[in-house]
């Protein structure tokens, strides 16, 4: 199986690990494969100061120092998805033609404020 | 449908949830690519989801039709004229908007041929877009014409050129096929058709650049 994101309860911004199984929402009998697959999600804090490795832009930096000098004026910045990658998905379509189809964006492999 | 399913549904571009009836079996050409995609490591994947590499053309869906035409008995066989069916692929599952960026005709037959053909044994194959009632459109040349000398497996025709520009052909795609001996071959034209009886199926292979790929991309 693909690598997964480190489980340790950190509370900082990074993906979190999310198995969405297609069965799951009754989409087994028309998707052939995969049966499902890890899209993740991003959860964590963006506190001040943000550490290199958050993946933040400018505009972050600057929003936690305003939150950490107001924090009821200001949020912190939003921990967001910065690196996501494609996954393919086969399957019948209404008039049973197999279609094997690319979606860009499905995965989530690295986060951000 | 729920609303949230039916949202996901249009996000990856189906208008409805497909219900297949009667499933046909992968076809080992999409398998393979969908694996080979899957194998691929992660997370740093320098994919291109909007070109598929095996055909080295734009595109992010790829599409297998089923033949629904039919055989033309009324006139065969005759002569030299060893088969001629009509194939027609209903494309009306193509949403708008889609570019085509190839189309490969794939013909299989039941067997490969494993007796060496007589010396000057060729068949010949002609490919004709048609009417949808199967009528070759008269004066049109062939999309295709091509003589082989040994059956295989299946043979595969590239058709994106016979298919101009890219542009839909329509709601659906019909041809003609014939399926004749060479006229200065020695021998029965009914023995030197042995071969084409062994056509069992025919499919087209389509690969369209989607809406999602044609727009710019999102940015971060």
């Amino acid at each position: 199986s693909p690598p997964s994101p480190p489980v340790t309860p950190s509370p900082l911004c990074k993906p979190r690990r999310l198995y969405i199984s297609f069965s799951d929402v009754g989409w087994e009998n028309w998707i052939i494969a995969p049966q499902g697959y890890l899209a993740n999600y991003c959860r964590g804090d963006c506190p001040f100061p943000l550490a290199a490795e958050l993946n933040s832009t400018n505009h972050a930096v600057l929003q936690t120092m305003v939150h950490s000098l107001d924090p009821q004026g200001t949020p912190q910045p939003c921990c967001v998805p910065v690196r996501l990658s494609p996954i393919s998905i086969l399957y019948y379509d209404n008039s049973d033609n197999v279609v094997l189809r690319h979606y860009e964006d499905m995965v989530v492999d690295e986060c951000g404020c | 449908l729920s609303w949230q399913e039916s949202s996901l549904l249009k996000s990856l571009g189906l208008s409805a949830k497909p219900s297949p009836r009667s499933p046909v079996p992968v076809p080992p050409v999409l398998w393979r690519i969908f694996q080979r995609r899957k194998e691929l490591p992660r997370p740093h994947q320098e994919l291109d989801s909007c070109r598929v590499e095996e055909f080295n053309v734009p595109g992010n869906i790829v599409r297998v039709f089923a033949d629904q035409g039919r055989f033309l008995p009324e006139e065969q066989p005759q002569g030299w004229l060893c088969l001629r069916k009509l194939l027609f692929f209903n494309l009306s599952v193509l949403e708008e908007g889609e570019r085509l960026t190839m189309a490969q005709l794939e013909l299989r037959f039941q067997h490969n041929s494993y007796h060496s053909p007589r010396p000057g044994q060729v068949l010949e194959l002609r490919l004709y877009p048609a009417s949808p009632r199967g009528q070759p459109q008269p004066g049109r040349r062939p999309l295709v014409e091509r003589s082989f000398v040994q059956l295989h497996k299946s043979l595969l025709f590239k058709l994106s050129a016979a298919l101009k520009d890219g542009k839909m052909p329509g709601r659906n795609l019909t041809l003609v096929l014939e399926i004749s001996a060479s006229s200065g071959a020695s021998g029965s034209p009914r023995s030197l058709c042995a071969g084409s009886d062994a056509l069992e199926a025919a499919s087209l292979l389509v690969v369209t650049l989607g809406r999602q790929c044609r727009g710019p991309r999102r940015r971060r």
